[in-house]
């Protein structure tokens, strides 16, 4: 069965769909099978990965909503071994919607078994998260078997680290014990100025092991790939972004099999 | 009585809590008495302007949820003229704690209103949201005069700006009619690359008068300045992150009296 990777950091903009779309990539290249799902309601993981509004007929909405009687499916990407399950902008009403399901927390968990032959192939499910402690993003961290968390290089993304860790120990306790963290992945990080240092230092010192060695850089190509539609590494494969990615998944791999 | 201005995008990271501290900051130094309500969990407007958690004994939280006989209190920042409300990660339990109010999105209207003595002497409240269409959100749309829109130079950004759009015009038509958009502003512009300008020359042909003049540059002096619990206009007052943020609210006087 699949490694369920949550993808998920309340602090908004520090690179969780660059993250799912380009590491996601990096593995599909490895040969392994590679499910993304996108859980924004902004769906910027479907844009990224060449998914236009108008195709996206059966999305997670629907695949947290519709549940009865439908067929899950998933898109092919441009990248060999790497499929999406796109988010629309209804997603946004999911809280309210399950907020009198007494098993709301529990609501993506329960579909990705009910559901297991439909995923049985994928090695690996990465749910790119939005940016926020909601219903969705705990949905996430119930489903999961462990939470990357893309750490910007900046002072206020430092701030929000302990509450999500607050919150990946309350889901631990109270809904999912096997959740792990798969790691902290430092990201924007720009040789130029120093405060980039200075979270590193910072991050490491605290959280020692559970940071990757593999830093994400500040990489221009990162942000021009998506107005293409296709993930870094097919854009400019050679940019230091796209190997910084590679290596991450190299990293991870290791990691896991190491484990 | 005040201008309430929301400085809303759901897309994570674009810098509204810098231009909420920055811009309410130049308007300070222009004479103008403002108060800035932080809306988000995170409170990186509150540790951005200098209030460390413990000291948040009254906040955004007991404003909307503690309304019978608490006094408003708002907090001195070291910016003359400029106080904060601010928030706590208790906020983040806001959505499900509204939920079942029948006048869940006028709450922080309704509170406005009731406690007008208290913001009386305002000339301007300016509403830090948090990354989400949430009921937060909604609540501070229902409650302003305008919305102000940080809009980053990047492809992801743009393609959130007509969800938002779209959520201002339902707003004004179910439930503030006289919301108007107060303007959009570029942020973290940077020259080194194209994408920058191509996303200002697509949003000016898109949104020409709405879109102000000042661009706010990519500069780490903004990123810094919160590390220091001061504003970028203290922290470094020639920088030209301050001095961009200085001509917004120039600007944005200008217009106001324009009008
Ligand atoms: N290493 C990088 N170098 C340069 N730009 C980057 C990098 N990583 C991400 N970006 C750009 O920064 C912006 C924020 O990244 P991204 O959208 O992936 O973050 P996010 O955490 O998913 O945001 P949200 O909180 O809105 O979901 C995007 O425009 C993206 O293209
Ligand atoms: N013009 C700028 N130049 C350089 N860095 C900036 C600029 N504006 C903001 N930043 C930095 O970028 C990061 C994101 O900005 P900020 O936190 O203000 O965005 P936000 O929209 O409030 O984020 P969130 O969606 O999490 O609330 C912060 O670390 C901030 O210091
Ligand atoms: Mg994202
Ligand atoms: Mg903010």
């Amino acid at each position: 069965t699949p490694r369920i990777i949550a993808i998920a950091n309340q602090k908004g903009g520090v690179g969780k769909t660059t993250t799912a779309i380009n590491l996601g990539t990096a593995l599909a290249a490895l040969g392994h099978d590679v499910l993304v799902i996108d859980l924004d309601p902004q769906g910027n993981a479907s844009t990224g990965l060449g998914i236009s509004p108008s195709e996206r007929t059966f999305t997670t909405y629907d695949l947290l909503f519709r549940r009865e009687g439908v067929d899950v499916q998933s898109y092919m990407t441009a990248v060999p071994g790497l499929q999406i399950i796109p988010a629309t902008p209804d997603l946004s009403s999911a809280d309210v919607d399950m907020v009198s399901d007494p098993r709301r927390l529990h609501r993506m968990r329960d579909v990705l078994r009910s559901k297991i032959e439909a995923f049985s192939e994928r090695e690996f499910i990465l749910i790119d998260c939005p940016p926020s402690l909601n219903l969705l993003t705990i949905n996430a961290l119930v489903s999961a078997d462990t939470v990357l968390v893309p750490l910007q290089c900046e002072f206020f993304a430092l701030e929000g680290l302990s509450q999500l860790m607050r919150t990946v120990q309350t889901v631990r306790s109270n809904s999912n014990p096997a959740l792990r963290i798969e790691g902290i992945v430092l990201t924007m990080y720009d040789r130029r100025n120093n405060l980039s240092g200075q979270v590193e230092a910072d991050v490491r010192d605290n959280l020692g092991a559970l940071v990757y060695e593999t830093v994400i850089p500040r990489n221009v190509r990162l942000s021009e790939a998506p107005s293409h539609a296709v993930p870094a590494l097919i854009y400019d494969h050679a940019s230091s972004g796209s190997i910084a990615y590679q290596k991450l998944a190299g990293e991870l791999l290791a990691r896991i099999q190491g484990t």
